[in-house]
């Protein structure tokens, strides 16, 4: 599996990118996961907010109005009142920082609003000029900083107790503590790690950690910890914390052992291969491998829901025209379903079985956002979205080779909206420069 | 769903102060649904 380095990080100018090649940022919008993202609506370009005012020779703090230029993510390009125009003092800022407001909270503060040095002869009357600019506008939601908060506080802590898949041995899972949350996203260490850098990184929201019993109760392996002094504080992290997934009907037609699907390799995630179910566990979860390559024991099989958006039938890619990767060894090449289910004496997973839901994502080809680098999950990067099938996107890490890209469910919460790094205090990896690279 | 669906667009009568004075201004900001 093809993994980057870690690059040294400069600092990496969101805003030049974005304004140096034109290019678009996914809105937060599409992000239902991240801060802020069930309420993004309302912020577009043309709404005031009262920000800093930089142009400035005094040695007090000073604030100016606004207006909304450019959005990209959590990133607006502002310019302040009276520019017009012009756009030389255009500036970036990433607009849940605390020091953006609706208009009226500096009166309503007491903090002095004063216009730009650049401009501040331009006018001689500045009431009559703002009164005229801001009647009719919009501005920041009253309660946004407030929002913004509120959305910034995680209900996973430090020192709770989940189950998580065991990244050695895919086909099990382990106990793991929390041990840091950025974001929302999780650093797990491994229970028996004795010097806590056996560690995996998810989102709180990914479908690969669960509470502990989970795999008790729906018949998946399970690595027994053989720790016997517990960590002082620990405790189980509560069942509502973790994603819900649909109740599903197993009693009717329902998938069996050896049906044939194509499914996104974990190990992979560029690739989607000819795979099979290995068996049906409890609650709609399937343990599945992928064909050519298993181990005699089962050991590679991994968990995805009969729901998970990265299991598809029979025939999906050649359907959406996207290479699938055939059963290593298997030399009748190029694969047809057909003849490779009579060679193996197997039949399809019924189309209906699987999740057919295509969300209104409003991701769009080429937009750029934050992404995580699922082979290495500590990784948040710049990205492209280089190609949508139905709610199937195709990730492209900026610099990297395209053997690198990466297929990512449109609800998956390991993708964020530009910005979400500086809000969240992530490290941004930022598009490979050719030297690093090399 | 989305929250953006229980919030609506209010007019909203906007305090500003400057060096010159304060006074009010309408604008548009949305609020949640009362």
């Amino acid at each position: 599996a093809k993994s980057k380095a870690v690059i040294p990080v400069e600092s990496f100018d969101w805003g030049r990118y974005i304004c140096s090649n034109n290019l678009v940022g996914a809105p937060v919008s599409c992000f239902k996961h991240v801060p802020m993202g069930t309420c993004w609506g309302d912020i577009s370009e043309g709404v005031r907010v009262e920000v800093i005012n930089s142009d400035t020779a005094l040695s007090t703090k000073v604030y100016w109005i606004a207006g909304i230029v450019k959005i990209a993510g959590f990133q607006a390009l502002l310019r302040y009142e009276g520019f017009d125009s012009d756009s030389s003092k255009d500036f970036w800022y990433n607009l849940c920082v605390p020091e953006v407001h609706p208009v009226g909270w500096c009166a309503s503060s007491g903090k002095p609003l004063v216009p730009p040095k650049t401009i501040q002869h331009k006018y001689s009357n500045w009431k009559a000029f703002l009164v005229k600019r801001l009647t009719g506008a919009k501005t920041l939601p009253p309660d946004f900083a407030t929002k913004v908060h509120e959305n910034l506080q995680y209900p996973f802590k430090k020192l709770m107790r989940v189950e998580v898949v065991d990244k050695t041995h895919l086909c099990r899972t382990r106990v793991a503590l929390v041990e840091q949350v950025t974001g929302g996203r999780l650093r797990l260490v491994y229970e028996e790690s004795q010097d806590g850098t056996d560690d995996f990184w998810c989102h709180m929201h990914s479908p690969l950690i669960h509470c502990i019993g989970w795999s008790r109760s729906i018949g998946h392996r399970f690595k027994r910890s053989d720790v016997s002094k517990k960590v002082e504080g620990q405790m189980d992290a509560s069942p509502q914390l973790f994603q819900k997934v649909k109740d599903v009907d197993q009693s009717g037609e329902w998938f069996k052992d050896g049906m044939k699907l194509e499914a996104i390799d974990p190990l992979n995630l560029s690739a989607i291969c000819v795979a099979t179910v290995r068996k049906v566990l409890a609650d709609g979860y399937l343990m599945i491998g992928i064909d050519g390559s298993e181990a005699a024991d089962g050991s590679d099989w991994f968990c995805y829901h009969s729901c998970s958006p990265s299991i598809f039938p029979v025939g999906f890619c050649e359907i959406n025209s996207i290479e699938l990767t055939p059963p290593r060894g298997y030399t009748k090449l190029p694969l047809n379903w057909f003849d490779y289910l009579r060679d193996t004496g197997s039949i399809a997973a019924p189309v209906k079985l699987f999740n057919q839901d295509v969300p209104n994502h409003g991701f769009q080809q080429g937009m750029k956002l934050e992404a995580v680098d699922l082979m290495e999950p500590r990784l948040v990067c710049v990205a492209t979205v280089t190609r949508i099938v139905h709610r199937l996107l195709r990730i492209h890490f900026d610099g990297w080779e395209d053997e690198y890209d990466q297929w990512v469910d449109c609800r998956s919460p390991d993708l964020y909206p530009v910005g979400w790094c500086q809000l969240t205090g992530y490290q941004l990896q930022p598009p490979a420069a050719q030297s690093a690279r090399e | 769903g989305s929250e953006a669906s229980s919030r609506k667009w209010e007019q909203k009568q906007v305090q500003i102060k400057t060096l010159e004075g304060e006074f009010s201004v309408t604008m548009w900001a949305s609020d949640a649904k009362k």
